[in-house]
């Protein structure tokens, strides 16, 4: 007999950063008797993402956790969902507007504010950085950048002479930070807030010989970021809890449906790794 | 068995979208004869999807349910869409739920497509 | 063996309109030995047309005959095609910007002039209008709006009091009617500038009871669209000539192919048509 | 026989995708054996083209004259990439290839998708 199903849908399907939700999920799902369907749209595509909640919706599954884009285009169909009796949890990114049961994720305002503090850190209170985020208009990725640029300016001198976005995508990570040490080779810095943006960073300031002379802070510890980080091209990383992420939002997702009523933030901590914390 | 099983795959295919026709020809005529076919096609899309569940592996199982849980919901959209029609409402008052009928034949699609898929994999 | 291919890509695959125009590429075609393969969007997508035309080129047709939705993002597709080798003609909304061998089709500003010209003779000088148009950002549908605000500017006092879009649709057209009679209940008359947008535009009319109150000036010369007009619910109609494009712009193609220069502008006539010379 | 035509279509996919595959991987990681497989990969898929061209009826025979076109369009992006990117040239000169090649990957499956349906429809 098959089992009842819970659908994740991710920012972007290939993204690496996502297998760790998806492991903590499944194990979730395995201690709780049901199954876990990974999902994502083949790009970051705000319509495809929407797309594949609808689809989930219409095929009555058990339960949905979602990432979120843009929350102004999901508020309706995450309540669609709710209303239509399916419980839905955000993850990794909210629509805290929204009908959604529960948030499990980062903190990414207060993310962004401790990669503004690891920043001045590495460079001192002066001088110009620049950005490249994960999206210009995806949730989690605007809300790092707010909390980044609320830290510098009350905090230091620093001057963000550009902001680029990669879509999640590193070899559009690479365009953007070629771009901006091309035309701010005065820049000490580069702030890159998601997985892949920093990856893109490092094989960028390597290719032009800069590193060392350009100081790479980002998100995540996927394995090539912390090679990266050995290797002193990346100087430190902003560490999220993907796992958990998966493995709790699934455990909200079944406690509803056995009628306990879990709701609200679950938020999770995260954690500055560089080279001598390696 | 494997072909019998893309052949009946097909046929779902074409019953939904058969249905779709003569639900969206009811709404653009106001034809009796459309409603009645779009019923019509869409018990026979129901009836190949029980056929196929009779004799399936896990994997097409899950599938399976997806799709005619996808069916159920499109009927009852479209259902909806017909009874506010045929309520004499102006468009602006059906429109939303028909163009939700609209889209979940097209998610309907996506799940024959893996069904199709699944069969060659194995 | 098979024969060449030209494809003819239209606004909308399904849009009954495009019909005459498949016709008449397809007569050109038996004539001088290719096939045409009828395609178009499923939806009014640019990105879905833009998708065609690469589609065709990376399939190194013989030659492409191509609606433009958007001339500013068709440009680009429209130059690799040419200077990849492949002819490509415009039909019934042009580039002219671009490097297309020709267009074919009507002058849209003009028969919005005539549109103009002829909602001023049903209902005077003074008063009300609106407008329905497949599309806000549609070059041919942007043009006949040009071209019709331009004439009643001149010509009149006439006011518009909105302007909708139906993208082309049936129900779209109906809806974007019925809104605007609704919120504009001393509107004397719609101009509605693609096919359908007439047949919807009367389907509100005469749902509301407005029939020979509200006036419906539109295009082309669909079935329905005249039958619309026998009945009195449709007031007149701008005809163009489908059918005569896709057979020039077949015959255009085929003359490139070989070695005949045939190049530059085919403006074909449009003519009103109402009750009287029905 | 409609059954071996089904197969050998689904075989033109997965042989384009494997050389998609390793041609992005040369571009992320230069390993050699990757640009080894993308091209191994892909003579493997014009084989398969070639065969069933052998034997098609004439609505087939569109289709595979235009995927077999389109896989030739493929190979000729992904080597001017390839040739760009061996250079030593930075991602700005060579992204806007890279991103021509995805494209035309899409359109393969799409004809391929058009030459699956085309057998159920004889
Ligand atoms: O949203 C994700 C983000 O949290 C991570 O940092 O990078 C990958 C993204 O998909
Ligand atoms: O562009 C076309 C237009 O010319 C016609 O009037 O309406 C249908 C459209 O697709």
């Amino acid at each position: 007999e098959i089992k009842p199903k819970i659908v994740l849908i991710s920012h972007v399907y290939a993204n690496p950063y996502w297998k760790q939700v998806r492991l903590g999920a499944e194990k979730a799902a395995k201690e709780r008797g049901v199954i876990v369907d990974f999902q994502g749209p083949e790009s970051a595509s705000v319509e495809e993402g929407i797309k594949l909640i609808k689809m989930a919706y219409a095929a009555r599954v058990s339960g949905i956790i979602a990432y979120v884009q843009d929350e102004t285009r999901y508020n309706d169909v995450i309540n669609k969902v709710i209303e239509g009796g399916i419980p839905l949890v955000t993850v990794d990114s909210d629509a805290e507007n929204s009908k959604r049961l529960a948030y499990v994720g980062t903190d990414n305002v207060e993310a962004g504010r401790v990669g503004g503090r690891e920043v001045i850190r590495q460079i001192g209170t002066e001088g110009k950085v620049a950005v490249i985020m994960g999206g210009k208009s995806v949730k989690n990725q605007i809300e790092r950048v707010e909390g980044f640029k609320s830290y510098i300016s009350n905090n230091s001198s620093i001057v963000i002479a550009a902001i680029e976005s990669s879509d999640s995508y590193l070899l559009e990570a690479e365009l953007a930070a070629r771009k901006i040490l091309t035309q701010h080779p005065d820049v000490k810095a580069l702030f890159c807030t998601s997985a892949l943006d920093g990856l893109g960073a490092a094989k960028a300031v390597k290719s032009l010989g800069l590193t060392g002379k350009v100081k790479i802070i980002c998100f995540d510890d996927l394995p090539e970021t912390l090679d990266n980080i050995e290797k002193g091209i990346i100087t430190s990383t902003v560490v999220q809890q993907p796992y958990v992420m998966g493995y709790k939002a699934v455990n909200i997702i079944m406690d509803n449906i056995e009628g306990k009523t879990t709701k609200g933030l679950f938020i999770t901590d995260v954690l500055v790794v560089d080279k001598e914390n390696l | 068995i494997m072909m019998n099983k893309m052949s009946i795959t097909n046929e779902i295919k074409n019953n939904l979208n058969q249905s779709f026709f003569h639900f969206n020809q009811y709404i653009l005529t106001n034809a009796e004869e459309s409603k009645r076919l779009y019923k019509f096609y869409y018990d026979k899309a129901v009836e190949d999807v029980m056929a196929l569940q009779q004799d399936s592996d896990i994997r097409s199982k899950y599938i399976l349910r997806d799709l005619l849980n996808s069916l159920g919901s499109f009927k009852e959209a479209a259902d909806r869409t017909i009874e506010i029609y045929d309520d004499r409402s102006g468009v602006d008052v059906y429109y939303d739920e028909y163009v939700w009928t609209k889209e979940i034949v097209s998610y309907c699609n996506t799940f024959i497509s893996m069904l199709s898929d699944s069969y060659f994999d194995y």
